[in-house]
């Protein structure tokens, strides 16, 4: 039996909303210690990794484990019949069919009920070994998105630059070209809207415009965004939840 | 030209 009570249905929103229009169809493993996720998109260049501790929850229980086949587009319906105060308790039984979702006003005790379909879904789950990386950059998650909205209009690649000092994000397209160039920086003030870098190699890579529009969206789930970039490896994005965390792996564009 | 490299080349199925 898993009974996971989220205290505010908007997160799990902004959760879903944050990878939902990269990847449709997901497994969703439930366990005593939370919830995890894995899926790749179509075209197999980016990867989605979810984890959601049990201690992102109100209240959390699973007695064993149970996988819950999803199609986001259909979660995102039921999701938007809730208010974004409600609470959202998931429950699903040990061999389900289906996940219900319940939405509860506690202080108008009003309760709203949806019950999801479950589906069978053949996906690999890969094997994500710890990877060494050359370059690792923390930065406020708006500013990242801001840059990459910015920089995709002109080109359907971004570079990244890493050297000792210095953070590079470059378009180079058709109607022109741009670039943001970023330094460390200490907001005492702030500190989630700092900039960190640690640079082991310089490091000097393409990626996909599109794909980082959509890694992009999971901006709203933290202020802010860990980069990890090698030039051996997919670069990862990752927001943090309060226990757990939303990751992007992306494979780069390289030179034929 | 720049070439869209696949996770697949990367990460192996477990």
């Amino acid at each position: 039996m898993l009974e996971a009570k989220f205290e505010e249905a908007s997160f799990f929103k902004r959760i879903i909303d944050g990878f939902k229009d990269c990847v449709q169809l997901v497994n969703f493993q439930c366990k005593d210690d939370g919830i995890i996720a894995q899926a790749v998109d179509d075209s197999r260049v980016l990867l989605v990794s979810l984890e959601i501790g049990s201690e992102s929850f109100q209240t959390y229980r699973c007695d064993h484990p149970i996988t819950l086949g999803i199609d986001l587009n259909s979660l995102s319906k039921i999701l938007r019949c809730g208010n974004n105060t409600d609470t959202l308790t998931l429950i699903a039984d040990d061999t389900p069919d289906s996940v219900l979702l319940l939405f509860e006003d506690t202080k108008r005790e009003r309760i709203a009920e949806y019950s999801l379909k479950l589906m069978d879904i053949d996906a690999d789950f890969l094997k994500i070994e710890e990877l060494a990386y050359e370059s690792t950059l923390m930065m406020p998650s708006a500013e990242f998105a801001k840059n990459v909205r910015d920089l995709s209009q002109l080109s359907d690649s971004l570079t990244f630059t890493i050297t000792k000092e210095t953070i590079k994000f470059q378009a180079d397209g058709d109607i022109g070209s741009g670039s943001v160039i970023l330094k460390p920086y200490v907001n005492m003030d702030d500190p989630d809207q700092s900039i960190k870098l640690e640079m082991e190699q310089p490091v000097d890579l393409t990626f996909g415009s599109k794909y980082l529009l959509d890694i992009v969206k999971g901006s709203a789930l933290s202020n802010k965004v860990g980069i990890r970039l090698s030039s051996e490896a997919p670069a990862l994005f990752q927001f943090d939840l309060s226990s757990g965390f939303l990751q992007f792996f992306l494979a780069p564009k390289f030179n034929d | 030209k720049m070439k869209q490299s696949s996770l697949m080349s990367f990460f192996s199925k477990q």
